[in-house]
């Protein structure tokens, strides 16, 4: 059986936040080592990759390995009924049909409980090769989700161009023509705020808009978000969590 | 007019 308890219930309802338009049903892939789910969107342009660690739990017990079907938009109601400062409880039994909530005030005065009505998903699992980036990129997560939705105005596809002196950030639509770049700043006075590139060669791809501005909603999860990329292989966007991350991939729109 | 490539490509199921 799982029992994971959660002090923060709000990174959980956030974490809902950040994977349900992307993705409808998923296995939440419970093991000793905490909470991992993988999923690929309906057009498989795109992948979510989330674990939550079992230490970011206390108590976290999971004694058999489990796999929780569940539909995102249905938990992520369920979720709704939480306060955000309430602590979260999760609960299955090796049979996995119901997820049981438990949602206490942190007065513990007031205790929800709901049940959640699980699915069997047949979802494969897909090998994600170690791969080494020929760029990184590390910038503040908000300026990240600002210049996708900027550069959303002007098209549906983002150029972006990695050097050593900065990342480019360009769209060309109907209307016009924009761009944003940000230079390396490792020595700016907010840590929070630099933007650090770790380069093995120039990089130039092009990934859609949509996807990206999806991918922001995980902004309220992390400060910083990390960018990798290589010619001709997905673009992978993570947001690291104190005790998980949650990884995007995106693939590149080729041809002109 | 670029197109969009998908991930089934690049990963295998396991």
């Amino acid at each position: 059986m799982l029992e994971a308890r959660l002090q923060t219930g709000a990174l959980l309802k956030k974490v809902l936040e950040a994977i349900k338009e992307l993705i409808t049903d998923a296995n939440f892939d419970c093991s000793d080592n905490g909470i991992a789910l993988q999923a690929m969107d309906n057009s498989h342009v795109a992948l979510v990759a989330l674990l939550l660690r079992h230490d970011g739990f206390e108590p976290y017990r999971c004694d058999r390995s489990l796999a929780l079907g569940v539909n995102l938009v249905s938990l992520s109601k369920v979720l709704r009924c939480a306060g955000n400062d309430d602590i979260i409880t999760l609960k299955a039994d090796d049979t996995a049909d119901v997820l049981s909530l438990t949602f206490e005030n942190t007065d513990n005065d007031r205790i929800s409980e709901y049940e959640l009505k699980l699915m069997d998903i047949d979802s494969e699992h897909l090998g994600i090769p170690d791969t080494t980036y020929e760029a990184v990129v590390q910038m503040s997560s908000a300026e990240f989700a600002r210049i996708c939705k900027d550069l959303q105005v002007l098209s549906d596809s983002v150029q972006i161009d990695v050097t050593k002196e900065g990342v480019k950030f360009g769209a060309k639509g109907e209307l016009g023509s924009g761009a944003v770049t940000l230079k390396q700043n490792g020595n700016v006075d907010k840590e929070e705020e630099a933007t650090l590139i770790e380069l093995q060669q120039n990089v130039s791809l092009n990934f859609s808009l949509k996807y990206l501005v999806n991918f922001t909603k995980a902004t309220p999860l992390a400060s910083r978000v990390s960018l990798s990329m290589s010619s001709e292989v997905p673009l992978l966007v993570e947001y690291k969590m104190e005790a998980g991350y949650i990884r995007y991939y995106l693939a590149p729109k080729i041809g002109e | 007019q670029q197109s969009q490539t998908t991930l089934d490509s690049f990963f295998d199921p396991t």
